[in-house]
């Protein structure tokens, strides 16, 4: 099965994807690019890029590819299995990024926000088919952001290849429909097959939809955050709602690097300009170095 | 917290060879500040050690299976006890205008009980002729401050510790130097600077009176 | 030793969550 490796360890990510078509070494491809899980609390995020020769795109679309948001999981995973089937001239590969990998990338010092993530997923994605030997003449991707910059962005990183970037892309390209299909197909059976690397016993995997106002999804996170160590790897602890359970409910973690606290020290007492003992001497350098200090008590 | 974390030699945690004599933690005078300061006797009080701690803002400690929020971890090393006595001997010296005394009415302090094991460690009796002039009378031993042999015994402790530090490599030069940076110039530290770091770091254990009166000499 | 303080004296499952290696 060609999602048997990300169903072994979803948790671990990695780029999955199926053999290149001939056909598609041959002759001109329509590449569509589209994700999932974009907005979900827990769970990896997923882009899709699936291809096809130009010439076989009403082939694609009789598949019943489009509108791919309107079909159930079992909908998605039967029409996933057609594009399994007609692996002689369709080609897809996937980038699954790991919830953990998500909130570091925002978390970290030089921030790196999931719309640059996105963006430079994508775009390896489509530079893994061009490496791979497709011959890819357009590229269709689908946005949630603003359009033009997008699509000025990927031109320039790809000239010579027709770029359209949309909104909705999925309703009107079917190979970005069929790119959709994929994505969510992937990121279900990662979230499904979901492997914790904690050990956690039997945690249940009651998460509701995974989205931030599902109160299922809340309660889940209620049930499963342990207050020194937060959630388990699944959740996404840069989301908003994350953080706001681990404010209330977790144990408060300090790092020196933070940002100092809001309210001012309160100023000297008068007195302290008048001390009476002389000031003491600072320890020597050897021990202020190794920030050895005595000891009053224990 | 119930528990800490400390690295001590084996010496420092010996069983006791009889009841009610563990090692023990208490404090005592620091000889330097005055200040009250945490020590540890081992089991019978045949050793002296100070404590340490290895202290850096934000840390905190998982043992086992347990977090602790208090990072410190505390360092047990050996001490010369004559340190701490030095501060009595001058201390009795000035009150009792150079008379000799016996030893346990002078290493006497109400607000540290523990001081008198001070005079168990082993050898106390024998090395504190490094520090004081002696008499004997009939059985008994009577010892006073001899600033001279003092000062002799200190410095044979700088320049003990000037070879410590050579043989570890510390740095001591004035320069800021990190010691994560490689210096490709081969800098040597003067030995000067040597003398001056050791006597700083001596200082530590004494009161700063005798310490200027080191540096002099 | 932790890089950062935790304000909390007490059990951890430290070893769900943390794997010790050399």
């Amino acid at each position: 099965m060609a999602l048997s490796a990300l169903q072994r360890d979803p948790a671990g990510g990695g780029r999955f994807a199926s053999a290149v078509p001939e056909p598609c070494r041959r002759l001109p491809c329509a590449l569509g690019v589209d994700e999932a899980g974009r907005g979900p609390v827990l769970g990896p995020m997923v882009y899709a890029i699936c291809y096809c020769p130009v010439d076989k795109l009403e082939q694609l679309e009789a598949l019943g590819v489009a509108d791919s948001k309107t079909l159930s999981e079992a909908e998605r995973e039967r029409r996933f299995g057609l594009l399994e089937a007609a692996g002689d001239w369709v080609g897809w590969a996937l980038q699954v990024l790991p919830p953990d990998h998500i909130s570091a990338c925002m978390q970290q010092r030089a921030k790196y926000n999931l719309n640059e993530l996105s963006h430079d997923t994508a775009t390896e994605l489509i530079q893994f088919a061009l490496d791979s030997g497709v011959q890819v003449a357009q590229v269709l991707v689908d946005t949630v952001g603003p359009a033009e910059k997008y699509e000025a962005k990927l031109r320039q990183r790809f000239p010579g290849l027709g770029v359209t970037v949309r909104p909705k892309a999925d309703a009107l390209f079917p190979v970005v429909s069929a790119a959709s299909i994929c994505a969510k197909v992937a990121r279900d059976r990662a979230v499904l097959h979901w492997n914790f690397v904690e050990d956690l016993g039997d945690p249940d995997r009651d998460y509701g939809s995974g989205y931030p106002n599902d109160p299922k999804t809340k309660e889940w996170l209620r049930r499963n955050l342990e207050p020194v160590f937060g959630f388990p790897r699944l959740v996404r602890f840069s989301w908003g709602t994350a953080q706001a359970l681990l404010r209330d409910r977790g144990v408060p973690v300090r790092w020196a690097d933070e940002d100092p606290p809001e309210d001012p020290p309160a100023p000297p007492s008068v007195l302290s300009y008048f001390a009476r003992s002389p000031p003491r001497r600072p320890p020597h350098r050897f021990f202020q170095e190794r920030s050895l200090r005595p000891l009053a008590e224990l | 917290p119930a528990q800490w974390v400390l690295i001590a030699p084996e010496a420092a945690l010996d069983p006791p060879k009889k009841p009610d004599s563990e090692p023990l933690f208490t404090k005592l005078r620091n000889p330097s500040t005055g200040e009250a300061t945490l020590y540890l006797f081992n089991s019978g009080a045949q050793q002296l050690f100070e404590v340490k701690a290895f202290h850096e803002e934000c840390r905190s400690w998982f043992i086992g299976q347990t977090v602790q929020q208090d990072g410190r971890l505390l360092f047990v090393t050996p001490m010369d006890p004559l340190f701490l006595i030095l501060y009595y001997l001058i201390k009795a010296d000035k009150e009792q205008q150079g008379k000799f005394q016996p030893l346990d009415q002078v290493v006497l302090d109400s607000e540290y009980p523990s001081c008198p094991l001070l005079l168990k460690c082993a050898d106390v009796k024998q090395y504190i002729q490094h520090v004081t002039e002696e008499k004997e009378i009939g059985s008994q031993k009577f010892h006073k401050y001899s600033q001279e042999k003092t000062l002799k015994w200190l410095k044979k402790k700088v320049n003990q510790t000037v070879k410590a530090l050579k043989s570890n490599n510390i740095s001591v030069g004035e320069r800021v130097l990190a010691s994560t940076l490689i210096n490709s110039k081969q800098i040597t530290d003067a030995q000067e600077d040597y003398v001056r770091y050791a006597h700083g770091l001596i200082s530590e254990y004494i009161p700063e009176d005798l310490s200027k009166e080191l540096l002099k000499y | 030793l932790l890089p950062c303080c935790v304000q909390h004296d007490g059990p951890a499952p430290v070893a769900a969550f943390l794997r010790a290696r050399p």
